[in-house]
């Protein structure tokens, strides 16, 4: 454990929570993609299979489970407690779009053809555009409230940190996860656009991010 | 090397 991957796991909580809390106080998802919700609630089910058979540590495990039950929790609230509230006009993203090629590029590029190692292949690619609705969303609509860009901030600096986190432990303990790292530097690059947007308008103060 | 099929990282 480096300090960029505990900084990337803080960010990734904040984030998760940030976007939990914001439904559950506002009784409102009005802006969220609830399709996203429900790729990431999908990613950390596909990735943490090993949760009851591999042992890493108890910060591992428990992160794991927080994880999953508060992305379940928030697919909960958008599709069954505040449904009505659900903005299905503009979350209209084709998710296949993204199932077709990531699950055919699991098979195709893995490091075991195993059902675990494969499944976890999945999840690697999965998350690297799971934010795509999301993102599809806020172009379509043409804005985000504030508290949805911090939600998004905080996700794309977790993976920017676990970049910086890679990069430190190729240096120190000759660690290289190919996958993970391609993959990530995919995923962080889709939130530049976004980053760009949130340092000029989100942080100048403007009450919600409205798109150029 | 490539990751170990020991995934560490969350």
């Amino acid at each position: 454990m480096n300090v960029f991957r505990l900084a990337g796991d803080v960010s990734h909580l904040v984030a998760i929570i940030i976007l939990l809390v914001k439904i559950w106080r506002s009784k409102s998802c009005a802006g969220i993609s609830g399709k996203s919700q429900v790729l990431f609630a999908l990613v950390f089910t596909t990735r943490y299979l090993d949760l009851f058979t591999v042992f890493i540590s108890a910060y591992n495990t428990i992160m794991k489970v927080v994880f999953l039950a508060m992305s379940y929790a928030t697919v909960y609230l958008i599709y069954m407690r505040f449904r009505n509230m659900y903005d299905s006009e503009n979350d209209t993203f084709r998710v296949e779009f993204l199932l077709v090629p990531v699950i055919g590029l699991s098979f195709l590029e893995n490091y075991a053809f195993t059902p675990l190692e494969i499944l976890w292949t999945f999840s690697i690619f999965l998350e690297a555009v799971a934010i795509m609705p999301q993102l599809f969303m806020i172009t379509k609509t043409g804005e985000a409230e504030s508290i949805t860009t911090h939600y998004l901030f905080f996700l794309g600096l977790y993976r920017a940190l676990y970049i910086a986190n890679w990069v430190w432990r190729y240096h120190t303990e000759e660690f290289f996860d190919q996958i993970a790292v391609v993959s990530g530097v995919v995923q962080t690059i889709f939130y530049c656009d976004f980053f760009y947007l949130y340092v000029t308008r989100v942080l100048r103060g403007k009450a919600k991010m409205i798109l150029p | 090397a490539q990751g170990e099929a020991l995934h560490d990282e969350l």
